[in-house]
């Protein structure tokens, strides 16, 4: 589960600054 | 181009400040595990739609707020998972696990950059979908509510945990409507509220303006640097996994009490970076001892995870997700405060403008820091019984 959470906030992260990435 | 990336960047916050609250009561009806998942695929999944309309319009804007609504709702779920699966013994290291968002920022600029400069900012879209689509497939099949549903557990492993966390601490517990009274007139939960506006306060300023202070006064790009553009994200994620467990560490050898612990965390997780926040704009003139502090600020705020928001769960594990959904919604208008006064502070470069900007964010830390160490605990609050 552990592993799994890590995953998700990573991708969370990945979301968050995605626009500023396109931008 | 900067007043779009702000733009985009309030809309998500805002999403992110709406969302904790009412996750916390939905996450208490429906468990943890279905409302992390929902909350990680719904804003991967809805970047598939941005290249159908405009970038950076309002349609895009709009999928941003939306994207912060699903990413805000997943915090009160975490603090749910950590209260039913771990014991309090051990908590501090799953909760500092949550640094790994700091990790997935520096994913973004290593990973999403190339991909848009090669392939394009559809391709980032796609990507972040699929990625998502295929997280939420192995969240689903291998994650439970708590050790008592969990398939692949021994028994031996399961009666372990059951007694390690103790009865009546887990997700489904929180069912009942938290006692709303007692908990806003709690104060060790307003000191979680505030040092997490703290945090987010400074934690805001030092990627939006020490980073512009960066490239504007000393003509250094940090985000175009590969290892110094992720090295304080990575930095800090190791330092979050270090405190959390030397803290879980020295509590269970009864070295220091868990109040103690705590407060001693948001010594390193607020101080710090406010002192750094102080100087920076007295670095002279070589970009290298700004570049460095700045790291060194990011690194240490690790601290927050096994400090504040592990506070959270110390003082009502029944009602854990609620404590932190109240945190995290502080938290958010920190960000979304420290955004405006970035922006507007900033006007003109003006030597004086940037160290009022690093100036407040250092009292804001400061004050935060200097209310969780007066009434912040580490300990069960007598309403998370009733």
């Amino acid at each position: 589960m552990v592993g799994m959470v890590v995953l998700g906030l990573l991708l969370s992260g990945f979301v968050e600054r995605s626009a500023s990435v396109a931008l | 181009n900067e007043g779009l990336d702000f733009r985009l960047r309030e809309m998500f916050l805002w999403g992110t400040l709406f969302a904790p609250l009412p996750s916390s009561r939905l996450t208490a009806k429906v468990g943890p595990v279905r409302i992390f998942g929902i909350g990680i695929l719904g804003a991967g999944a809805l970047a598939v739609f941005v290249p159908f309309g405009a970038w950076f319009s309002s349609y895009h804007i709009t999928i941003r707020f939306v994207q912060g609504l699903f990413t805000g709702s997943t915090w009160p779920a975490l603090h749910m998972l950590a209260a039913s699966w771990f014991p309090p013994l051990q908590r501090s290291g799953f909760v500092s696990c949550y640094s790994a968002v700091s990790v997935g920022h520096a994913m973004a600029g290593l990973l999403g950059t190339p991909l848009v400069l090669a392939l394009g900012r559809d391709s980032l879209c796609y990507l972040l979908a699929t990625l998502t689509l295929l997280w939420a497939m192995g969240w689903w099949i291998l994650v439970r509510e708590s050790p008592a549903e969990h398939p692949r557990l021994s028994d031996e492993q399961r009666r372990h945990l059951q007694r390690a966390i103790g009865p009546g601490l887990s997700a489904r517990n929180a069912v009942p409507p938290p006692p709303w009274r007692r908990l806003l007139s709690s104060l060790p939960v307003w000191a979680c509220a505030m040092a997490t506006l703290g945090s987010h306060w400074g934690q805001a300023t030092l990627q939006l303006a020490v980073t512009k202070y960066l490239m504007l006064v000393y003509g250094f790009a940090l985000r175009y640097d590969r290892v110094l553009s992720v090295l304080p994200h990575f930095g800090h994620f190791l330092a979050a996994l270090t405190f959390g467990r030397v803290v879980d560490h020295v509590r269970g050898q009864a070295l220091v009490s868990t109040t103690t612990a705590r407060k001693l965390l948001v010594y390193i997780s607020h101080f710090l970076p406010g002192a750094v926040l102080f100087v920076v704009g007295y670095s002279g003139c070589d970009p290298a001892t700004p570049a460095a502090i700045y790291t060194a600020a990011v690194v240490v705020s690790g601290a927050t995870a096994a400090g504040v928001y592990s506070s959270a769960v110390d003082v009502a594990p029944n009602f854990a997700g609620t404590v932190f959904g109240l945190s995290q919604t502080f938290g958010a208008a920190g960000s979304l405060a420290a955004s405006y006064v970035v922006k507007e502070g900033l006007h003109g470069s003006l030597p004086g403008s940037w160290r009022l900007v690093f100036g407040v964010a250092a009292f804001v830390l400061a004050f935060t820091a200097t209310v969780f160490m007066a009434i912040g605990s580490g300990s069960v609050q007598p309403w998370n019984y009733s």
